[in-house]
């Protein structure tokens, strides 16, 4: 299914800023790392935990920057008042993972 | 798909 990335180019660019500033190891960043982050939306724990679930798409502990995109994009829209899905809706797959 | 058992890889649990 050839559909756009939800995460917008100028949203991926601020993202990938958060990532960096992180301090990725290999390019990848650790849960301990990601976590205190999305600790701070002040997002309920069961929501984070889900939110990690669907950004981890290799289920390796370790978000890449297009996962941590992923997971940054449902904690901004669950800020937002919007549900977190219970699956990753195919728009929401990064191309590079499809 | 939760995995059954064993050590998570997610933080949050």
């Amino acid at each position: 299914i050839d559909t756009p990335w939800v995460v917008k180019p100028e949203e991926k660019m601020k993202f990938d800023s958060i990532f960096d500033s992180l301090g990725p190891v290999g390019g990848m960043l650790s849960g301990d790392k990601v976590k205190p982050v999305l600790l701070n939306s002040k997002l309920p724990v069961d929501i984070l935990g889900r939110v990690w679930e669907l950004s981890d798409l290799d289920r390796d502990g370790m978000l890449d920057k297009d996962e941590f995109s992923v997971a940054m994009y449902l904690v901004y829209r669950a800020l937002e008042g919007e549900p977190v899905p219970m699956s990753l809706p195919p728009p929401l797959v990064p191309p590079s993972k499809r | 798909q939760y995995p059954a058992g064993g050590s998570s890889t997610n933080p949050f649990l």
